[in-house]
């Protein structure tokens, strides 16, 4: 048996808008843990992996280990049937072939359950190293988003160049240039608007503004983001989602000819 | 223009 009881139904709502336009489907792997999921878009450009700890949710429970093969359009269309502030419950039998969400209004006097069927996905799971990173930046997460939206307007690819100095972003094409640079914040009151950034060593890396727009969508879930970079590897793009778990995408790089 | 790189490039099946 399989029960997950969340208070704020939002951050589900949330993190399906994350995922749904990156991904048509996915497995939510459910174990004593929590709940993990990876998986990578059609193209194998951008792989997402979503972890939500058992001890972030009011109510978890995982008998034995449950994989389900969710269809993201249908869940979506049941999150939308949540409101921002009901209780979530999800509830699933082991070796189910479907599953049921609850939502409780605050006040409990509406009640609804949905019951969605589950796929059959095949499991492809990628390892990823846990990695030193040579830089890491930490930012505003809307900062990010508008900096990705501007610049995908001057071309297709964004060049993310980190030094001692600060990370310049860099986008050319048909109409000209552009670049934008950050530079470290001194000592900011609010930490949510803080750039910081931890240089081991210096880097610069190609990357498709259209998948760092897709990640974008996850904006809601946190007022951070964090870009972790090194030569030759993906970019891995990180938002936090509360105290619960994170978001994680990974994005190839392109590389010169 | 640069090549697009895919994930299987840098990560194995597990």
């Amino acid at each position: 048996m399989f029960e997950a009881r969340l208070v704020q139904s939002s951050i589900f709502k949330k993190v399906l808008e994350a995922i749904k336009e990156l991904l048509n489907e996915a497995t939510f792997d459910c174990s004593d843990s929590g709940i993990q999921l990876q998986a990578m878009d059609s193209s194998h450009v951008s792989l997402v992996s979503l972890n939500l700890r058992s001890d972030g949710f009011d109510q978890y429970r995982c008998d034995r280990n449950l994989s389900m093969g969710i269809n993201l359009a249908s869940m979506t269309k049941i999150m939308k049937c949540a409101g921002n502030d009901d209780i979530m419950t999800m509830k699933a039998q082991d070796n189910a072939d479907s599953v049921t969400f609850m939502f409780e209004s605050p006040n409990q006097e509406k009640m609804s359950d949905y019951e969605m069927k589950l796929m059959n996905l095949d499991q492809e799971h990628l390892g990823i190293p846990e990695t030193d990173y040579s830089c890491v930046i930490k930012l505003p997460s809307a900062e990010f988003a508008r900096i990705c939206r501007d610049l995908s307007q001057f071309g297709e690819s964004v060049v993310i160049s980190c030094t001692k100095e600060g990370v310049k972003f860099s986008a050319a094409g048909d109409i000209g240039s552009a670049n934008i640079k950050l530079a470290q914040t001194a000592n900011v009151d609010k930490e949510d608007e803080a750039v910081s950034i931890e240089m081991q060593e210096k880097v610069s890396l190609t990357f498709a503004c259209r998948y760092l727009n897709y990640f974008t969508k996850a904006t809601p879930l946190s007022p951070q983001v964090c870009l972790s970079m090194s030569a030759e590897v993906p970019l891995v793009v990180e938002y936090k989602i509360g105290e619960i778990g994170h978001i994680r995408y990974y994005l190839a790089p392109k590389i010169e000819e | 223009d640069h090549l697009q790189t895919v994930m299987e490039k840098f990560y194995e099946y597990v």
